[in-house]
Order: C-alpha cells, then sequence, then structure tokens
C-alpha cells in the first residue's frame, strides 16, 4: 500500500507546490509509481503539468460525487510514472458544502484507499491555510512534509501547523507523523537566511532534512514549460537538491 | 473621513504583508494619521511592528466583543503617526463564530466605522485566502490594492481574485474600486519575470502601478528589527520603492 505524504504550512509562498511537483517527479524518476493530489483549489500543482483547459474533472467532483471510481479523476502528466488528480477553484467551495457533515475530514483518506493499492507514494499538495481542505489532507495521510522558508515571518507560524497536526493525531488520524522540515528558498549569501535555519534546526533537531532547497530560478521557469526539473534542467542545483531530498525521504519512510 | 485600503491575494507569500507595512509607514512618514488592521491570523504585520507578547487583545475581540470602544484595540507602532490592531492565530476561528450570522461579513466594516474618523488612511493586511475574513476586508474597503508576483503561478489566480471583488461590489460593497496592481519581488534579470511583467500589464492596463517592488535582502530582514524599511535601511531599493509606491497611491485615492 502507497505510503502518502502531505506537503503543508500554512505560511504563503513557502514552496509547497515546488516541492510537491519536484518531489513527485524525482520518485517517478526512480522508477516509482506516483500520484500527486492537488487539493489547492488555486491548482498551482495541477497547471505545472497539464493544460487547465485539458481538465475536464477534479479533486472536488472525486470527493463530491459519491461513489464513481476514484481512478476517473486521474490524469497522466508529461513524466513517466506521474499522474495526478487536479484541482479547480471549484475546490473552494468544499468547506462550505461539507458543513455539518460528520465524516467531512474522512472525504480524501476514504476516496484514496482504492488508489493507494496502485501508487507506491501518493503525495498531496495543500493550501496556505488549516481549514477542512487541509485537515482532509492530514487525515488522509500517513506522513506530513514541512517546507520553511528562511524567513522571519516563517518561524511564527510553525506553532500553529504543530497544533493543528497534534489535533489531527488526537482523533482522526493518530498514525500521523512529522516525516520532516525542509528548509525552502534559501539563500546562503544572507545572514537572516543562516540564522533562521539554524534556528529551524534548533527547534525540529533531527527532524530537519539535511537536504536544503536554495533559490534557483530555474525551479520558478519550469512549471511554465510544464516540465519538472530533472528534464527542464537537470544540472541545475534545484534538480539536485531535489534529487537529494528524494533520497532522504526514501530512508525515512 | 480615512480611505480604507484592503491588500488581497488569495497567491501566498506574494507580498501582502510587506507591502502592507510598508505603505503604512510611507503615509505615517509624509505627517498622515495611518491605522494598519492586521485580518491575517498569522499575523505577520503585527509581529513587524509589536512584540507578540504585548498584545493582550487583537482583531479576533474586537470583531466578536459586541460593542466596546474598538479603540480599545489600537496599539502604537514604533512609527510615529502609524497605529495598529493586531492579530493573533484565534482570528482563524472567526469564520467558525460567525456562521449564519446575516451581518458576518459587514463585522469590521461596522467595528471600523468610528476609528475612520480618527484616521486618514486606513491599511488591512489579509491572509492568503477568500473565505470570510478577506470578504470581510473587501466589504470594510473603499478600494483595494493587489500585489502580484512576476511569477508563472502568479497569473493563474486572479480570475478567481476579480471574481471575489466582483461578487463583493454587486451587493455588500457597491463603492469597492480596485485602486491598482503592484508587481512585487520583481528580478529584473529574469526573462521569466519580464515576460510575467509585460502580461500583468496587458491585463491590468492602466490599474498597473508605474512602480515596481524588486527583491531586496533588506525588506526581508527589516520586520526582524520591528523597523519600516524607511529608517532600518533608508537608502536601499525597497525604500525608494514604497516611497514612489506611496505617492502614485496618494495620486489615485
Ligand atoms: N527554491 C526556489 N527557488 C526559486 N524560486 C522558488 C523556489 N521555490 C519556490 N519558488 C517560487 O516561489 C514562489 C512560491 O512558491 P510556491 O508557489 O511553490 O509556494 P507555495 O507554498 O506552494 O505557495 P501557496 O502558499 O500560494 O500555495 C513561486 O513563484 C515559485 O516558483
Ligand atoms: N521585494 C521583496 N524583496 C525581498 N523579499 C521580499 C519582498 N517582498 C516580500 N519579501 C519576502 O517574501 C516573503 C513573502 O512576503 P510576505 O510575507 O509579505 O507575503 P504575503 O503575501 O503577505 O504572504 P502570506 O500569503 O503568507 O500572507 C517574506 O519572507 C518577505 O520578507
Ligand atoms: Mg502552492
Ligand atoms: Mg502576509
Amino acid at each position: 500500500v502507497g505510503v502518502v505524504i502531505a506537503i503543508a504550512n500554512q505560511k504563503g509562498g513557502v514552496g509547497k507546490t515546488t516541492t510537491a511537483i519536484n518531489l513527485a517527479a524525482a520518485f517517478a524518476q526512480r522508477g516509482r509509481r506516483v500520484l500527486l493530489v492537488d487539493m489547492d483549489p488555486q491548482g498551482n500543482s495541477s497547471i505545472s503539468y497539464l493544460d487547465p483547459r485539458s481538465m475536464n474533472c477534479s479533486t472536488y467532483e472525486m470527493l463530491t460525487d459519491g461513489q464513481n471510481d476514484p481512478s476517473d479523476y486521474v490524469y497522466q502528466t508529461p513524466v513517466q510514472g506521474l499522474d495526478i488528480i487536479p484541482a479547480r477553484i471549484n475546490l473552494a467551495k468544499l468547506e462550505a458544502k461539507l458543513v455539518g457533515d460528520f465524516d467531512a475530514p474522512f472525504r480524501l483518506k476514504d476516496r484514496l484507499e482504492i488508489l493507494q493499492e496502485r501508487y507506491e507514494f501518493v503525495l498531496i499538495d495543500t493550501p496556505p491555510t488549516l481549514g477542512l481542505i487541509t485537515v482532509n489532507a492530514l487525515v488522509a495521510a500517513t506522513y506530513v512534509l514541512i517546507p520553511i522558508q528562511s524567513s522571519f515571518y516563517a518561524l511564527e507560524g510553525t506553532d500553529d501547523l504543530l497544533e493543528t497536526i497534534e489535533k489531527v493525531k488526537a482523533r482522526p488520524n493518530p498514525n500521523l507523523r512529522v516525516l520532516g522540515v525542509v528548509v525552502t528558498l534559501h539563500d546562503r549569501r544572507t545572514t537572516l537566511a543562516r540564522e533562521v535555519h539554524e534556528h529551524i534546526k534548533t527547534v525540529f533537531g533531527a527532524k530537519t532534512f539535511e537536504t536544503v532547497i536554495t533559490k534557483s530560478v530555474r525551479l520558478e521557469e519550469a512549471p511554465a514549460y510544464r516540465e519538472a526539473i530533472f528534464t527542464f534542467a537537470p544540472n541545475s542545483s534545484g534538480a539536485k537538491e531535489y534529487a537529494k531530498l528524494c533520497e532522504e525521504v526514501m530512508s525515512r519512510v
């Protein structure tokens, strides 16, 4: 049964999507069968691999359509071995639609159960909030991977995220574990970034990945060409660092 | 009566907070009375000017406490002429607390009415979502200022934001207008940034501010010292660009 990893941090713009799309491609490059589930209504992971016009159905329909076969919502990507369930803006309506529904936090978990048999890794990209959508991802996941940008605001928000993770662990998903924390958008030249990085290592200890993802314009460009970093710019720092992160993740699961 | 400007974009990490704290300080430097309202539960604007331990009450209490004098929630900042109503994580509970309340979208507008008499500018920082919190800011505002990062994902999300603004204009706040779009975190050296900038100008036309905010590490560092960019690094590109943006905003209101 596949390992399910949610990529979450309610701070905006810290590299959740960039980590989801490149880590998923790194697993696929190693011959694993990977499913990327986009649970962000902005659909940034989805447009990194698919033409928005080609998406007839999406995560929202899968979570609200009752009992269709969940594989009806799966699309292939240009990356061999990597499939995706895309998100559209209608996913923003999920919370309002499921208000008062006792099993609301379990919708994604239930729908993924069948798909987990067919994939070795399932990665879930989440929006920058701690609402029902992110809770669904945390309930469905075995692990949560936390990207943290090495910047001043980054550290203030992590308490709230850890608190939410503890609440999810207490009742809906006792198996949830923090896979680790990865420092992203890192600029080795600045003192602030180095200081925050040190602080992250102090706060998270052994949970902090050795691999640090530094700022690289190639990572920003690749999604515009619907390519993973490994084919778009194979010798870039982004490609090497996400390959290294992939090795570290595989050693922990 | 003060001009109320909401700073909004549901894409995360595009410089909403950085624009709110520096534009507010720029108005104050010109001798105007300015109030910064932090409506983001992460409280990034708040910690840019206040010690989190000194905040006994916050936006959440102001919006839910019934009829206390709203100025009980106002704090002075280190910047002369700039006051702030800080946010704490409890603001994330606002949506659940106001479910079913007919005047839920008007809470902030009602509570700001008295304060607008005392300030010439009221700036509202918002979270990276389009839920009830951001709707409250859009209903209370006369203008909305949209920071957009010159990156691939930036353009995909603007339709949803403009749609939300139109919905707010249709009923709860017919006076709401788009003040303008400012390009942020811009890196003149990359082709992608230049291309996206051109595209933003095509999409938004005259609404696009002339001023572009380029990437500058000084802007990232200033909040760690609880200083506005104008005193922290007066000769930096960030200080000059936000001063220029302030001039442009004042010419439009
Ligand atoms: N290591 C990096 N080097 C350079 N640019 C990066 C890097 N990681 C992410 N980016 C860019 O920074 C921006 C924010 O990253 P991304 O969209 O992945 O963050 P996010 O956490 O998913 O944002 P949101 O909170 O909106 O979902 C994007 O424009 C992305 O291309
Ligand atoms: N012009 C700039 N140059 C360099 N760094 C910047 C600039 N503008 C913002 N930043 C940095 O980029 C990160 C994101 O900016 P900021 O937090 O202001 O965005 P935001 O839209 O408020 O994020 P959120 O969606 O989480 O509220 C922060 O670490 C900030 O310090
Ligand atoms: Mg994202
Ligand atoms: Mg912010």
